[in-house]
């Protein structure tokens, strides 16, 4: 297979702790971001819209116009559905752009349809994470229609606003 | 200069010209927040608040909607400094908070916002986010997709707003053990308006504004440098009278942040408790987000449509000499690496813009009426 985030590190921020290997049962909920269509014209026309010189300023587009543009191609969402089918990836939702597809699928099936992938429990605290330590690779027919798979690698960022007390030792450490 | 213990409502709205008029009229326009993990906000705190802090100013005490989960636990500082003040500056403007707490154990909780937008067809026309990411965090193709959901926001029109960050011009060492900046994604894609921080220059009066030296900013290694921004950059880039070395950074990427707002020193009521002291570009965001949205009020109410991706507009008020929309902040630089060649200090403020407080901080009445322009 191919890997379509080679480049993505794995790291487990502080204060995760490895909890083991996930049952084959445990559900997963994948996210499949599926190639747009015609980005490039969509950069253009963010380009008329956005620009006050430009004569098309303010002519913005509904989000269903948006999907008219950027909607995988008939060959994208064919091939992606069919893999997930022919994997038993039957519970899986759309977005009104079609350029997502969120499913649910037991870890075992993921690891299939993913060669590569093995899902682990990371926890800290009350919280609790599944995620893949390795990446994942899809079959080569796949990787001209996907951009990635959300849900393997990426833990969720801490957002810490600071109090002064913190700033003043920066401050004097600077 | 006026004497006080900390930026408040009436602080920012004084310190940014904005007058007891300069609030929401519209009912069909609107704001929004976005949490992720397990941070909530209380109606209860916001109430508190307002009526704290409220009473020069005609506000909400409620936000009107909230799309996911909100749980019941405690309030998080990071969400009710959020609402609290788009709701100050944005006052009057129906506010809704995306939240988005991640929670199915494989869930990606920033793209699951992304998803929300993907799929609601109306949806407010500012959004505020605090929520970052080292660049070098992240693969290539998950970065250029987000980025992609950017440009879909834009093509409807929507204004996206990210702090730039905390960490100044952050700092990592590269394989060959030297050091280079760190940029921060979102802040650096070149679809979004990125929000640094300042500082009261006198921390205790109402006068300019300085850098905050946490204030994120810098240059993009994924995204090239957009053309809207080419000439402001290149500007500061040759008329600076002090850079790092070039080897810290990519002078031809995206470069942030595009404006400012004050980051330091905020009072917020979490879990019934007024706090002090409260700072991060996480204060400034909102703010901004606030005036773009009530700047939308007046828009709408003109028959105009709303700003969308602001970026273009923003960088243009300048060469049509408009420049006074914005308090240039030239004193000041943020944070980088702690080593013998920068010592600390990343990039430096300077007239224009420069990559730690972009433009500036807002002069509303004069940005309002800049922006009116069709």
């Amino acid at each position: 297979g191919l890997a379509l985030e080679r480049d993505q590190p794995f790291r487990v921020p502080p204060g995760w702790t490895h909890a083991g290997r996930v049952d084959p049962g445990q559900p997963v909920q994948l996210t499949f971001a599926l190639r747009q269509r015609d980005t490039a014209r969509l950069a253009r026309l963010v380009e008329a819209v956005s620009d006050p010189r430009s004569s098309q300023y303010g002519q913005y587009l509904s989000l269903e116009q948006v999907r008219d543009l950027v909607q995988p191609s008939p060959a994208t969402l064919m091939t992606v559905l069919k893999w997930l089918q022919d994997h038993g990836v039957e519970d899986c939702r759309t977005v009104t752009t079609l350029d997502f597809l969120e499913c649910h699928l037991p870890a075992s099936m993921a690891e299939l349809l993913l060669p590569g992938a093995e899902f682990h429990r990371y926890v800290h605290g009350q919280r609790s994470l599944v995620r893949s330590p390795l990446p994942y690779t899809v079959p080569p027919e796949l990787a001209e229609h996907l951009d990635f798979v959300g849900g393997m690698h990426r833990f969720p960022v801490e957002r810490t606003v600071s109090r002064a007390e913190a700033r003043k030792d920066v401050g004097s450490a600077g | 200069a006026s004497f006080h213990l900390g930026v408040t409502p009436a602080i920012l709205r004084q310190r940014y010209n904005m007058t007891g008029g300069d609030v929401g009229l519209l009912p069909n326009n609107s704001q929004a927040c976005a949490q992720f993990l397990e941070q909530y906000f209380h109606q209860a705190d916001l109430a508190e608040f307002m009526q704290l802090f409220g009473s020069s100013f005609a506000h909400r005490t409620q936000v009107d909607r909230v799309v996911g989960h909100q749980g019941h636990g405690k309030a998080g500082l990071e969400a009710s400094l959020d609402v609290e003040y788009i709701m100050s500056t944005g006052a009057n403007v129906s506010t809704w908070v995306f939240s988005n707490a991640g929670r199915h154990e494989s869930q990606e909780p920033f793209l699951a916002w992304l998803l929300l937008l993907s799929n609601m067809s109306a949806v407010p026309w500012v959004h505020s986010v605090s929520y970052g990411d080292d660049e070098d965090s992240l693969s290539l193709a998950y970065m250029e997709r987000v980025n992609a959901e950017f440009m879909k926001a834009a093509a409807r029109g929507l204004t996206v707003l990210f702090a730039s960050g905390d960490d100044g011009a952050g700092c990592r060492r590269v394989h060959s053990g030297n050091h280079t900046f760190r940029p921060s994604f979102p802040a650096s894609s070149p679809y979004v308006t990125t929000v640094g921080g300042t500082s009261f220059k006198n921390p205790f009066l109402v006068t300019e504004e300085v850098t905050d030296y946490i204030s994120g900013g810098g240059f993009s290694n994924i995204f090239p440098m957009p053309g809207y921004q080419a000439a402001a950059v290149g500007r500061f880039l040759h008329s600076a009278s002090k850079l790092p070395p070039s080897s810290y950074y990519n002078s031809s990427g995206r470069a942030y942040p595009d404006l400012a707002a004050l980051s330091d020193n905020y009072w917020v009521v979490t879990n019934r408790i007024p706090l002090p002291w409260v700072s991060g570009t996480s204060a400034s965001t909102p703010v901004v987000a606030g005036m773009v949205a009530l700047i939308n009020d007046r828009r709408l109410q003109r028959g105009l449509a709303p700003l969308g991706f602001l970026n273009p507009a923003l960088y243009q008020l300048q060469e049509r000499g408009l420049g006074a929309a914005f308090y240039d902040v030239t004193q000041g630089c943020h944070l980088s690496c702690l080593d013998g060649t920068v010592q600390g200090q990343g990039f430096c403020a300077g007239p224009a813009w420069d990559p730690v407080t972009g433009w500036g901080t807002p002069n509303f009445p004069s940005l309002l009426r800049a922006l009116l322009l069709p």
